[in-house]
């Protein structure tokens, strides 16, 4: 099976304290719980 | 091999008929044995290649391929069910643990973080779906962060840009967002102050915008301009998961959100493993799939749960009376979605972590 998410996140243009960044790579395993990005 | 038995009798003087038809048998299961097992290692050859390939970095391109159009026409949703009544069935108790342990090894699960003690799992369906100990998934504190819904590996990420708003599916074939949500779906207008930050109704709408602008669909283009420039702007991103049959299948809140409403596309049940995304067109949004959308602190979030034809059922603990895999009679719009609004105009809350839906076989 498969699950797909599809989200709204800042994308500041400039200032780029607050703009969301994932923190994976394709083929990554990932456990629930675990980061996806900030 | 008939001829050749023939001419062999012909010039022993016609014993040889019955020799010829005891050899022919054997022979020619031997010969079957053969032709499978010689394109059972081609096959295992070619994905393997595969795998290199990707661990090397190159994107496999999208081939359709025979066996794709032969899947089409198997009906695949009442397999899925059978599957689902052969894997309910009650074992014995001295033999659970002896089949749960097989199926732990050929599928990698863990069974020391299963909840409960093997033979409490009166059948491989209730085992499928079984819950983890506490602890063994801690949620990421940050409240900066986003977590995984579920346990799996990342097939693909990103920010949608540009009109077209598609998922690359492999390259060379890609899927819009709107099609896996369904054409119905929303993304919230904020700046044009319909909606503050919070998601509260903008005072100044009349009653019927207000209740047309809570949401408005713009997946044309995704990211949302705010008047105000140093404001942040929203993108809009995806992630895709792919939940390997041994994997943990419960699914999880990624953040604290509010889901406004459930939607559920019947669809076929074609298998998801990777050699699937290469070889059949518009995959995941063929598959049978639940939509649950919503808002988080940063604007709109959906999470689309996608079956497969061994994992045909979803099942929402926050709407226990939901069935999936009907069959069609059964159902109430075959082509289009079902929906259902929580709380009309409230929203369910749900915390970073909680439960919100669970995978299960047939």
């Amino acid at each position: 099976s498969t699950v797909v998410m599809v989200f709204q996140a800042p994308v500041i243009i400039g200032d780029s304290s607050s703009e969301f960044k994932f923190s994976i790579k394709r083929g990554d395993k990932i456990r629930v719980g675990e980061a996806l990005g900030r | 091999l008939q001829t050749a038995t023939q001419a062999r009798a012909s010039f022993n003087g016609g014993s040889g008929s019955s020799r010829g038809d005891s050899f022919l048998v054997p022979g020619a299961t031997v010969a079957t044995l053969l032709m499978l097992g010689v394109l059972h290692a081609r096959r295992m050859y070619d994905d393997k290649k595969v795998e290199e390939a990707r661990e090397r970095g190159i994107e496999s391109e999208f081939q359709p391929d025979f066996k794709a159009s032969v899947l089409r026409l198997l009906p695949l949703r009442s397999i899925s069910r059978c599957w689902g009544y052969l894997t309910s069935v009650e074992m014995p108790v001295w033999l659970r643990p002896y089949v749960y342990r097989a199926w732990a090894r050929a599928f990698h699960s863990k069974l020391e973080e299963a909840a409960l003690p093997l033979n409490k799992y009166a059948n491989l369906r209730e085992f499928f779906v079984r819950a983890l100990k506490e602890g063994c998934r801690p949620i990421d504190p940050d409240p900066q962060c986003l977590v995984s819904p579920v346990d799996g590996t990342i097939l693909r990420f990103g920010e949608l840009k540009g009109p077209g708003v598609m998922i690359e599916q492999v390259k060379g074939f890609s899927y819009s967002v709107a099609s896996l949500l369904g054409a119905s779906s929303f993304l919230p207008m904020v700046a044009e102050g319909d909606m503050d930050e919070d998601g509260d109704e903008a005072e100044n709408t009349p009653m019927d915008k207000r209740k047309k602008s809570w949401w408005r669909i713009s997946l044309s283009s995704p990211k949302v301009r705010d008047s105000v420039s140093s404001r942040p702007v929203k993108g809009l991103f995806y992630c895709v998961i792919y939940l390997k049959p041994g994997d943990y299948h419960h699914i999880h809140s990624p953040v604290d959100w509010k889901i406004f409403i459930r939607r559920h596309f019947s669809g076929n049940l074609y298998p998801v493993n990777e050699r699937a995304t290469r070889t059949i067109r518009n995959l995941y949004i063929e598959n049978e799939r639940v939509v649950l959308e919503g808002l988080w602190q940063e604007g709109f979030m959906a999470i689309a749960a996608i079956g497969a034809i061994n994992i045909g059922s979803i099942e929402l603990p926050i709407e226990p009376e939901f069935r999936s895999n009907l069959p069609r009679k059964k159902l109430l719009h075959p082509e289009t979605a079902e929906e259902r609004l929580y709380e009309p105009g409230i929203g369910m809350t749900l915390r970073k972590g909680d439960e919100i839906a669970a995978f299960n076989m047939g």
